[in-house]
């Protein structure tokens, strides 16, 4: 395996909380991104404040964030990114093209 | 490098509920079949879980971010840049392009033309069937007809006394045939299930009793999720006989006999259309097309089953986003078909519900699938596209994916 293989994802939000257009906003209600990148081990995603006119992501505003290590949590149900250490993570963000 | 025909086919809300991707439950003898004869790709990855900008994203391969699709509302075009499709790639090197289904999603997204004549060279086909698909159709205890998420039905009561999924098939073979020694070509069929409404032929549930259906192993929403991470489901909730269930927003739960009825239907929703792939490629050989053509098969992206308290797409949890990829390269991934012996003949699900297959190679790195186009194209025999450089708004042939290749000439190290 090549453990430093990623895919990425995103998904839109209208806002922080379930409502009856968070499934599926329009673009103009959209006000954040998440962006999830995997590989073997793990998913992390950050949720971003994400501005639809300029289509420009705001790193420094995070609405919330996702960690699961997959050998011990395939199911993706153990959300361990409050324990993480987030410099660490960035500092490889800021490598990613 | 010969040039090769190429049958790309594409389900919709497809995860990787597959038999070759050992989902036990799962009876997709065909698409099995043409595993066993192709490289199955275990960790393939949608950029977005909902059809238009997945699909965008796939035929363009763009990302998102570059497509600046996240919704149904706009055509790449002229919302961000003149960006060339798989399919236009093909035509522009002289194959004949075709359509048939739901390949592109259809309406603002693709220009209300499917992007033709960009990408096709005749105009994209879709089943006339479909103006019912969320209509009042699902005959309910009551005897009446309505819009329900579970709408098993009898075939022949149908308007037509046809599916859209039949008629794509049907549709499909005829172009097929049609093609026979006449130049190359490119036909992608769009398979509009298992997305919902369940509306499939009732004989399919028979290959599914409840008694044997299990709910998902973590049907609750996690207590650490963030509430931006989770999605409501809302159009499974519009449906008539949920609606019914008075289930709670935004989390639920839907009732567990109902749960169970769900994933009963989306599997023999999974068989139906693995039943009409049968179809397909057990013409390609009876026109003796198997050796000169290049078979593509994944969906837009996947769907959550109950786990994580989810009923839908809409997230970016590995069951919304996984999706199945298959690539049978013939005299790459199989031996030519033997003289006579067909490589692909039909599996009636119903004759021969236990047939099993061993899959001919399997890639366990993670890819994508704006990674299909480049491969695809190299595979077939056109030059794949450069990668894109940073920004590629300008740029109207380019690549954010990666060309795998290599995977088809190397096994993985480790």
């Amino acid at each position: 395996k090549n453990a430093e293989l990623m895919a990425f994802s995103q998904y839109p939000r209208p806002a922080d909380t379930p409502q009856n257009n968070s499934d599926l906003p329009d673009l103009q209600d959209i006000k954040v991104m998440g962006y999830s990148l995997r590989n073997w081990d793990y998913r992390y995603t950050l949720w971003l404040g994400f501005n639809p006119r300029s289509f420009q992501v705001n790193v420094s505003d995070v609405h919330g964030g996702e960690l699961y290590m997959l050998a011990d949590d395939p199911g993706q149900d153990k959300n361990i990114y409050s324990d993480l250490d987030h410099s660490i993570v960035m500092k490889k963000m800021d490598a990613l093209p | 490098r010969e040039k090769r025909n190429v049958l790309f086919i594409i389900a919709d809300d497809l995860r990787a509920s597959l038999g070759c991707y050992d989902d036990a439950l799962a009876k997709s003898p065909n698409i099995d079949q043409l595993a066993s004869r192709s490289q199955v790709f275990l960790n393939a990855y949608a950029q977005q879980a909902v059809c238009a900008p997945s699909r965008t994203s796939m035929l363009t391969s763009r990302r998102p971010d570059t497509t600046r699709l996240y919704d149904f509302n706009s055509y790449w075009r002229v919302h961000s840049g003149n960006y060339t499709t798989l399919p236009q790639h093909f035509k522009s090197k002289g194959y004949y392009t075709m359509s048939v289904g739901k390949v592109f999603h259809p309406g603002i997204a693709s220009n209300h033309t499917d992007d033709y004549p960009y990408s096709w060279s005749i105009p994209a086909y879709h089943p006339s069937s479909f103006r019912f698909e969320k209509q009042k159709m699902c005959k309910g205890d009551d005897g009446q007809l309505h819009a329900n998420l579970l709408c098993a039905v009898n075939v022949t009561e149908q308007p037509g006394g046809t599916l859209p999924d039949l008629e794509s098939t049907d549709e499909a073979v005829r172009l097929l045939k049609s093609r026979v020694g006449d130049g190359a070509f490119f036909l992608a069929v769009g398979f509009h299930k298992p997305h919902i409404p369940f509306r499939i032929p009732q004989e399919y549930l028979s290959l599914y009793p409840l008694d044997k259906m299990t709910l998902a192993p973590d049907p609750d929403v996690p207590e650490l999720l963030p509430p931006v991470a989770y999605n409501p489901w809302t159009d499974v909730r519009q449906r008539e006989d949920v609606q019914k269930l008075n289930v709670s927003f935004p989390y639920g739960p839907i009732p567990k006999d109902f749960q169970l009825r769900i994933r009963q239907h989306y599997y023999a929703a999974v068989s139906y259309m693995d039943a009409q792939v049968g179809r397909l490629l057990s013409t390609l050989d009876a026109l003796g097309l198997t050796d000169s053509t290049m078979v593509v098969f994944t969906s837009d992206h996947g769907w959550s089953l109950g786990e994580h308290g989810e009923w839908a797409k809409y997230s970016n949890f590995d069951v919304a986003t996984r999706v199945p990829l298959i690539m049978f390269v013939p005299g790459v991934t199989a031996a030519y078909s033997r003289a006579g012996g067909p490589t692909f003949p039909f599996i009636d699900v119903f004759s021969q519900p236990e047939h099993s297959f061993t899959n001919a190679k399997v890639i366990r790195n993670t890819v994508e699938l704006v990674d299909v186009f480049p491969t695809v194209s190299y595979m077939a025999g056109l030059p794949a596209p450069e990668h894109c450089p940073d920004v590629s708004l300008q740029v109207e042939l380019c690549t954010e994916g990666r060309n795998l290749v290599h995977t088809f000439q190397h096994k993985e190290r480790g």
